[in-house]
C-alpha cells in the first residue's frame, strides 16, 4: 500500500 | 481439559464482532491466567490484541497452556445461535484440541444447546510489542469516537489526528473538501463515561487510513471509553477496557508528506 508504513517497521517478530 | 464460562455470554458475541472485520483465523491462546489472543489483518497494518482474565470467568479452568485455532467467520455463525441473555460455557480437551465445544444455556436452564466447531492449525505472526510511554494519551466516550471516523470517511480515506494540551484534532481532506473536529478535555464528575481528558508528553501529530479506524469501532459496545495512545512515527493504540480484560488495536501510520 503506498504512503502506509507496516506494523513491522516498528515492532519485531516473536 | 480446558473450561471457561461467561455468564455475561453477549460479551463473547461483542468480542467476537470486534475482531472478526480484522482477522479471519486466529489462534485464541489459553493458559492458567485467561484467554488471550494477538493477530494482524492480512495487509500487516493493523493488530488485535485481546486479553480476558481467568477470574472474569465462572469458573474458569486450564490445567496447561494450549492454542484453539479457530475460524472467526464458522465461530459467528455458530455464536448467533446463542441467545444475548445465554450463559456460554467453551470447553476443549487440552491434550487434542480438534474441536471446541460451545454451550449455551437460557437463564431458566431449560433449554441448553451444544455445538461443536472444528479447529484449524493456525501459523500466525505474534509481534513483540513493548511497553511504551506515549506522547498523548486521550481517554473519549467511544461513541464519540465511532462517530468521528464514520463522519470524517465522508471527507476522505485518511484522517490526522493533532493532540495538544488544550483539544485533540481530527482533520481530513479530500476530493469534496475538508472537515476537522476538536474536542476540548472536559470532566464531569458525575458522568465520568462522558468525560475527555489527555495527557500530554509532548504533542502530536499523525495521519492514520480511516478504513482501519472505523473498523476498530466496532469495539464501542464494549466500552463507554476508549483510550486513544498516540507518540510521533509509532503505531497508535485503541483500547476498549472490559470488567474481564481489554481488546487493544494497533495501526501503524500513514507516511508524511
Amino acid at each position: 500500500i503506498n504512503g502506509q508504513y507496516f506494523l513491522c517497521n516498528f515492532y519485531a517478530q516473536k | 481439559m480446558f473450561e471457561a464460562r461467561l455468564t455475561q455470554g453477549a460479551l463473547l458475541k461483542r468480542l467476537l464482532d470486534s475482531v472478526k472485520e480484522l482477522v479471519t483465523d486466529a489462534n485464541f491462546d489459553c493458559s492458567e491466567t485467561g484467554i488471550s489472543l494477538q493477530a494482524m489483518d492480512n495487509s500487516h497494518v493493523a493488530l488485535v490484541s485481546l486479553s480476558l482474565r481467568a477470574e472474569g470467568f465462572n469458573p474458569y479452568r486450564c490445567d496447561r497452556g494450549f492454542s484453539l485455532g479457530v475460524n472467526l467467520n464458522s465461530l459467528n455463525k455458530i455464536m448467533k445461535c446463542a441467545g444475548n441473555e445465554d450463559v456460554i460455557t467453551l470447553k476443549a480437551d487440552d491434550s487434542s484440541a480438534d474441536s471446541l465445544c460451545l454451550l449455551f444455556e437460557n437463564s431458566s436452564n431449560e433449554r441448553v444447546s451444544e455445538y461443536e466447531l472444528k479447529l484449524m492449525d493456525i501459523d500466525q505472526e505474534h509481534l513483540s510489542i513493548p511497553e511504551t510511554d506515549y506522547d498523548a494519551t486521550v481517554m473519549m466516550p467511544s461513541a464519540e469516537f465511532q462517530r468521528i471516523c464514520r463522519d470524517l470517511m465522508v471527507v476522505s480515506e485518511s484522517v490526522t489526528i493533532d493532540v495538544s494540551k488544550d483539544e485533540i484534532k481530527f482533520t481530513a481532506e479530500g476530493e469534496l473538501g475538508t472537515g476537522n473536529v476538536k474536542l476540548k478535555p472536559t470532566s464531569t464528575i458525575d458522568k465520568p463515561e462522558e468525560s475527555i481528558t489527555i495527557e500530554l508528553g509532548q504533542t502530536v501529530s499523525l495521519q492514520f487510513s480511516l478504513k482501519y479506524l472505523s473498523n476498530f469501532t466496532r469495539g464501542t459496545p464494549l466500552s463507554d471509553q476508549v483510550m486513544l495512545c498516540l507518540s510521533d512515527n509509532m503505531p497508535l493504540l485503541v483500547e476498549y477496557k472490559m470488567d474481564i480484560g481489554y481488546i487493544r488495536y494497533y495501526l501503524a501510520p500513514k507516511v508524511g508528506d
